[in-house]
């Protein structure tokens, strides 16, 4: 989901 | 994942092993903004307190784990370090990083992913690494001569950022993933490192000692 995404990168 | 990430990543942690060698060999933080390294230790705090709630990245955790424990190494150096400390330009530190700290909250708290303490935290510190970089170039300017590390650490940590950029483009035409919140925050960023650049490169190309206005 697009929070989870948020998180992918440093 | 993409080369441009993974280049980028790998800049910025090298931008920190360039500042952890220079006050490690030369046992001084001269030329550098303890205002800025501040921030940064705020900005890796606020982002990465997923490392608790989102499960563990082979990747990402590990640069998290590096990234926080570097900034507060540093941070400790310059403050409590008995020959280092004594090192730090005090009186040319001045600008006043708590008045980039309100608007970024502030900000956060209006803009970001999903109204949430981690992404309202999350949001904040990336608004505020965008402004973190000001006491370090402001700092630089009135840096009579700027040494070769400090130079180096700068253009490393403006172009970890320009790196990132690429990568978000790579990702926009390839994954078609759009994060206007890193995007906007990241441009402002790089934009701020411009002038620095410029003298950076040309310093470097004339060969000569890297002066700013």
């Amino acid at each position: 989901d697009e929070i989870a995404d948020s998180h992918d990168e440093l | 994942m993409n080369a441009f990430r993974l280049l980028a990543d790998l800049t910025h942690l090298l931008s920190i092993i360039i500042l952890l060698v220079k006050i490690r060999t030369t046992k001084s933080c001269a030329g550098i903004s303890l205002k800025t390294q501040d921030l940064y230790v705020l900005v890796f705090i606020s982002r990465y307190l997923d490392l608790f709630t989102r499960p563990l990245s082979l990747y990402n955790t590990p640069f998290k784990l590096v990234f926080l424990a570097t900034s507060i190494t540093i941070v400790y150096y310059m403050r409590y370090h008995k020959v280092v400390k004594q090192t730090y330009n005090k009186d040319s530190d001045t600008f006043k990083h708590y008045f980039l700290i309100l608007p970024c909250a502030v900000l956060a708290f209006f803009i970001n992913p999903k109204f949430t303490f981690i992404e309202v935290l999350w949001s904040f510190s990336i608004y505020l690494e965008a402004v973190a970089i000001l006491p370090q170039l402001v700092l630089l300017q009135s840096s009579s001569n700027i040494d070769n590390l400090t130079g180096n650490y700068v253009f490393m940590l403006g172009a970890y950022r320009a790196l990132y950029l690429l990568n978000w483009i790579y990702r926009f035409f390839a994954e078609d993933v759009v994060r206007w919140i890193p995007w906007i925050a990241g441009l402002v960023q790089t934009a701020l490192y411009a002038d620095f650049f410029y003298y950076y490169i040309k310093s470097w190309r004339n060969n000569e000692r890297l002066k700013l206005p």
